[in-house]
C-alpha cells in the first residue's frame, strides 16, 4: 500500500480513483 | 451452476467495493472457472477485468497486466471495441506503474486510435493526458508537449475546466 500512496503520475492516480468504483457486473 | 457463477461474480464485486481485494480475487477466480466450464466468453472476459482491477490495489501490477492482456485478447475475439479500448487504457496505466514506459506508450497509443475511431472525445482526451505523462516519464518532452496541447484542446471542447 505504501507503493500505491506515492504514485506521482496524475493521470494514473485519476485512473485508480475511477477504478475503485469500477466493477464488471453480472 | 450458471446462477452460482453469477453469485460468485456478485460476491467478488461486493468485496471489491468494500476494499476486500483478496476476498474479491478468490470469488472472481471461482466465477472464472464456471465461465470457462460453460464456454461463456463474455463472463470470462468480465472476470479477467475484475481480477486485473483487484490486483492493482494489492500492488501486484505484473499480475494485473497478465489479466488485462487476457481481457484484451477476448475483447478482440468478441469484437467489442469499447472493451478493447478500456483494456488498452488499463494496460497503459499498469505499465506506467511498472515503469515500463515503452509498453505504456504503446498501449496508450492503441487506446487513442480506438477512441478516435469511435469518436469518443472524452476517451481521446484521457488518452492524450496519459500518453503525455508517459512521454514525460520516458524523457520525450517534445512528444509530451504535443499531447498536452491535444489534451487542452479536447478539455476546452468538452468544457472540462478541471
Amino acid at each position: 500500500f505504501q507503493r500505491l500512496r506515492i504514485i506521482q503520475v496524475d493521470s494514473v492516480r485519476r485512473w485508480m480513483d475511477d477504478l475503485k468504483l469500477m466493477t464488471e457486473c453480472e | 451452476r450458471a446462477a452460482q457463477g453469477r453469485a460468485y461474480g456478485n460476491l467478488g464485486n461486493t468485496h471489491y467495493l468494500l476494499g476486500n481485494f483478496s476476498e474479491a480475487i478468490a470469488f472472481h477466480k471461482e466465477r472464472l472457472a464456471i465461465a470457462k466450464e460453460f464456454g461463456d466468453k463474455a463472463a470470462e472476459r468480465r472476470a479477467y477485468s475484475n481480477l486485473g482491477n483487484a490486483h492493482i490495489f494489492l500492488g501486484k501490477f505484473d499480475v494485473s497486466a497478465e489479466y488485462y492482456k487476457k481481457t484484451l485478447q477476448l475483447s478482440r475475439q468478441l469484437k467489442d471495441q469499447a472493451v478493447e479500448a478500456q483494456a488498452c487504457y488499463s494496460l497503459g496505466n499498469t505499465y506506467t506503474l511498472l515503469r515500463d514506459y515503452e509498453r505504456a506508450i504503446d498501449f496508450h497509443l492503441k487506446h487513442l486510435c480506438i477512441a478516435q475511431e469511435l469518436g469518443d472525445r472524452v476517451g481521446e482526451g484521457r488518452a492524450a493526458w496519459s500518453l503525455g505523462n508517459a512521454y514525460v516519464s520516458s524523457g520525450d518532452h517534445g512528444k509530451a508537449l504535443g499531447c498536452a496541447r491535444k489534451h487542452l484542446e479536447i478539455s476546452q471542447e468538452i468544457g472540462d475546466k478541471n
